[in-house]
């Protein structure tokens, strides 16, 4: 079983911390960030496989100040295919699996038991959609990890290639690594931090960073949340 | 069910339909 984790907190993909999950709303509506990301990555040159929007929350019971999911848009890839398990070893049959369960648990959840007899999950589930998936479950302490560390700092991020994610003292950078991901960015904007992966190696360009402040409603200028201010 | 927040409900909802009409196209992704 896969347990990824945040350098934050650690956490299992099931049905059941979705559930506990009481944060409060977005700081957008949920529509119109997910036409934001989809406006980011849709409409690019490069081939960013997901956008993620972190949400910066205030936790009155640990005096801490949070990032968790607030909106993602998966877009896909062209090497879909690729596994962490070697396709037809016992590895690779139990982790799909376990996979395929969890989708089928959530689909239930917010689609009701199927009637059609049909499978709702079907094709392989990858590991850059589960990284996405298992992203709906993570939160960050500010300060710590990728997007944790673009907020405090009010500086984007931007790690690109395979030994450049390894050696960044960031779980999710690592585990998006294994995930397939080649290129992760930590974009910080008013009210938390917009993250882009990629399975391709895409080089550190002022063009995407710009349109995500522009299309964030955030200053073009430098500058930055800093830990909870601006927007 | 009725506890999984509404946004998150959505993330879900959204994932779901974009993986099926990656499913079912022949072309993989946008």
């Amino acid at each position: 079983q896969l347990q990824p984790s945040s350098s934050a907190t650690t956490t299992t993909i099931t049905t059941n911390n979705i559930n506990n999950d009481t944060r409060n709303g977005s700081f957008f509506n949920q529509d119109s960030l997910q036409q934001r990301l989809q406006l980011l990555i849709d409409g690019s040159m490069e081939s960013w496989t997901y956008a993620i929007f972190w949400q910066s929350s205030f936790e009155p019971v640990s005096n801490t100040s949070m990032l968790g999911w607030g909106d993602g848009y998966y877009r896909g890839c062209e090497d879909e295919k690729k596994t962490l398990a070697v396709p037809g070893t016992e590895e690779y049959i139990a982790v799909q699996a376990h996979r395929k369960n969890v989708l089928r648990e959530l689909n239930s959840l917010i689609s009701g038991p199927s009637t059609s007899g049909e499978d709702s999950v079907g094709d392989e589930v990858t590991d850059t959609e589960w990284f996405f998936l298992v992203s709906m479950t993570q939160s960050f302490v500010t300060g710590i990890g990728l997007p944790g560390m673009a907020f405090f700092t009010g500086v984007p991020s931007w790690v690109a290639g395979t030994d450049q994610l390894v050696s960044t003292p960031c779980e999710r950078a690592r585990h998006a690594q294994v995930s397939g991901m080649q290129t992760l960015v930590c974009v910080p904007v008013g009210n938390g931090v917009v993250e882009l992966g990629s399975t391709e190696i895409i080089f550190q360009n002022s063009g995407i960073l710009n349109k995500v402040r522009l299309v964030f409603n955030f200053d073009v200028q430098d500058g930055g949340g800093g830990g909870g201010g601006g927007g | 069910n009725g506890d999984m927040p509404l946004y998150r409900k959505k993330s879900l909802q959204r994932f779901f339909e974009k993986r099926k009409e990656r499913l079912t196209s022949a072309a993989p992704y946008p």
